[in-house]
């Protein structure tokens, strides 16, 4: 079935989080450019799926979300 | 596996570590040995010796805390984020923080994260190491809820740490003791030699040597279970594997924590249904089903479910019969007949091995079908077996398969 809207942002916002807490990711807040934004995290993405060996799509589905929940250490997978 | 920034290491061998707090989820003495051991995995493979002191400013500082808890990175409750520790440095660097919102526990349980598991990987952090994506190594990122008890590391890990700091030194090491509390006490310089009452012996750390696997040809050589696995062999030993090919002349020499990270090891039996490929583990009263790396979703379950009675608690050896779809279970002397079409055991079992394959009088440990032969293991011996024909074919050594 398509994912509810009001979980598909929860998803969103949850995957946005650990980005930024584990690869770095730094979403421009006052960009005008939101497509911008999203290229970037598409990025990102495709970044945390190549580490964990997971199809590089870039989307985050459901394979990419479930890893990105399971427990783990805070230290950073990619840094500047 | 790979390193913070510039590689930052301690400059010295003799790295000292004070525990700050607890958590009340486990003993303190449980905490204590946690740690210790999670340090001993460490030490055991480079020449760094770890100490314990018990006040002051200690390199590595251990603590529990939630939430926000001085540093810029918040704990966030039940679960995400364990724990987190920081690379070689003066001041923070090198200290280690676990998440008291978790549940931390002793042993690998589904209730709560393993903490000389967690310690073990923090430590790592601690040391210089950052994350490694190999799957199954212990800077892996994401936690793995596997056996420890004889945990080793894996091969990725031990190659990142001794790009930092080398090997052990050739002399073995001498574990870690740790000092007895003294109150108010600095750090004892390793060579004040400090007098032990008889109750505070040093508290010898696990050995200093991890059990080493068994030559591929030492003619005592036993295994725990063989399953075939896509065309390959498998052989079980404690943690140990031993892998087959059709594909490559040599043996390759792998951990069950390799293959699948969050699997006990010491396994009792293993077979494959080769038609839906899947291989299936047992120990104790339960077993797992596996396809390839994945471990299948809902186990482990209990061996009842196959139809056992509930007097049986475990099984020495099970084989799958490709040709005739029936899978046998072996106890003790008899053996269960169960028809993987149906999926339930079959009538008129259990019966007498020693009835129905000649010149096998004995429990068996494990049981293999190649090439239309049975193998069935006993100790050091293998027997070959023509089922059609119910004929023992000859004896050989268990290890036969090892091209010794």
């Amino acid at each position: 079935f398509p994912v509810a809207p009001e979980k598909e942002k929860e998803d969103m916002q949850f995957a946005k989080k650990y980005l930024e807490n584990f690869y770095d990711f730094k979403e421009e807040k006052h960009s005008l450019f939101k497509a911008k934004n999203l290229s970037h995290m598409t990025d990102k993405i495709r970044e945390m799926q190549s580490f964990f060996g997971l199809e590089m799509t870039g989307e985050l589905n459901q394979k990419t979300l479930d890893m990105m929940k399971q427990p783990r250490c805070g230290i950073p997978d990619v840094r500047s | 596996y790979s390193t913070f920034p510039h590689s930052p290491t301690w400059k010295k061998e003799d790295v000292t570590y004070r525990i700050l707090n607890y958590t009340p989820d486990m003993l303190q003495a449980d905490v204590e040995e946690a740690i210790a051991r999670a340090f001993q995995l460490w030490s055991s493979v480079t020449p760094l010796r770890f100490t314990r002191v018990y006040g002051g400013q200690a390199d590595i500082m251990i603590s529990f805390a939630a939430g926000f808890h001085g540093d810029f990175y918040s704990f966030d409750g039940p679960g995400g984020t364990l724990a987190h520790a920081y690379p070689p440095g003066s001041g923070i660097g090198g200290d280690a923080h676990f998440d008291e919102d978790e549940n931390w526990t002793k042993f690998t349980t589904y209730s709560g994260y393993n903490l000389f598991l967690v310690a073990a990987h923090e430590l790592g952090h601690s040391l210089g190491l950052s994350h490694s994506n190999v799957f199954g190594a212990l800077m892996y990122p994401i936690y793995m809820a596997v056996d420890t008890r004889n945990y080793q590391l894996h091969q990725d890990d031990i190659d990142g740490i001794q790009a930092l700091y080398g090997p052990p030194k050739e002399s073995d090491a001498p574990p870690t003791k740790a000092f007895p509390p003294q109150e108010p006490t600095e750090m004892v310089p390793a060579e004040a030699p400090t007098p032990m009452s008889p109750r505070e012996e040093p508290t010898e750390m696990t050995p200093s040597r991890p059990p080493q696997r068994p030559d591929d040809c030492d003619p005592h050589l036993t295994f725990d279970a063989i399953t075939t696995l896509r065309g390959e062999t498998l052989f079980f030993k404690g943690s140990y594997v031993w892998r087959k090919s059709p594909y490559f002349s040599e043996i390759e020499h792998d951990t069950i924590s390799s293959f699948w990270p969050s699997l006990i090891s010491g396994f009792d039996a293993a077979y494959e249904v080769d038609k839906r490929d899947r291989v299936l583990f047992f120990k104790d009263d339960q077993y797992w089903a596996v396809s390839g790396y994945r471990i299948d979703s809902g186990f482990p379950k209990p061996i009842q479910n196959l139809g056992f009675p509930s007097s049986v608690r475990k099984i020495d050896a099970a084989v799958h019969d490709q040709s005739t779809k029936r899978t046998y279970f072996f106890v003790g002397n008899k053996y269960w007949s169960f028809n993987e079409n149906t999926q339930s055991m079959e009538r008129g079992y259990p019966r007498k091995i020693a009835a129905d394959f000649q010149g096998i009088g004995h429990p068996i440990d494990a049981a293999l079908q190649k090439n239309g032969y049975f193998y069935f293991f006993h100790g050091s011996s293998q027997y070959e077996v023509d089922i059609k024909r119910k004929k023992l074919i000859r004896i050989m050594k268990s290890n036969s398969w090892f091209n010794c």
